[in-house]
């Protein structure tokens, strides 16, 4: 996974195209992905790192990182 | 230690949530 399907993935949730998400844009991947509103809750407040109530490309794609270092891409 | 089973959880939801933006973007179930 490149760092283009890291900005696809975040223009998914990006619906409005801000350049930033906020946790009312995650909610509404409530219907899109088979996550519960908890779970996408979650999500965003693990990739929130600083906590400001916004996600930036930045943000996302460092838990991604994470996530990917942590070889759970099956 | 309850911190790093919140952790772990997170993880768990993080890889999740990637995974279905994947099987989103590939159209994989």
């Amino acid at each position: 996974v490149g760092q283009s399907s890291i900005l696809e993935f975040f223009q998914i949730c990006d619906i409005e195209n801000k350049g930033f998400i906020t946790r009312r844009n995650m909610q509404r991947l409530n219907g899109e992905l088979p996550l519960s509103a908890e779970e996408l809750e979650n999500v965003f407040d693990t990739l929130d790192s600083d906590g400001n109530g916004y996600l930036t490309l930045d943000e996302f794609s460092s838990g991604f990182s994470m996530f990917s270092v942590c070889s759970y891409v099956q | 230690d309850p911190n790093m089973k919140a952790g772990a959880a997170n993880e768990g939801v993080l890889a999740n949530f990637f995974n279905s933006l994947l099987s989103k973007k590939t159209g994989a179930p």
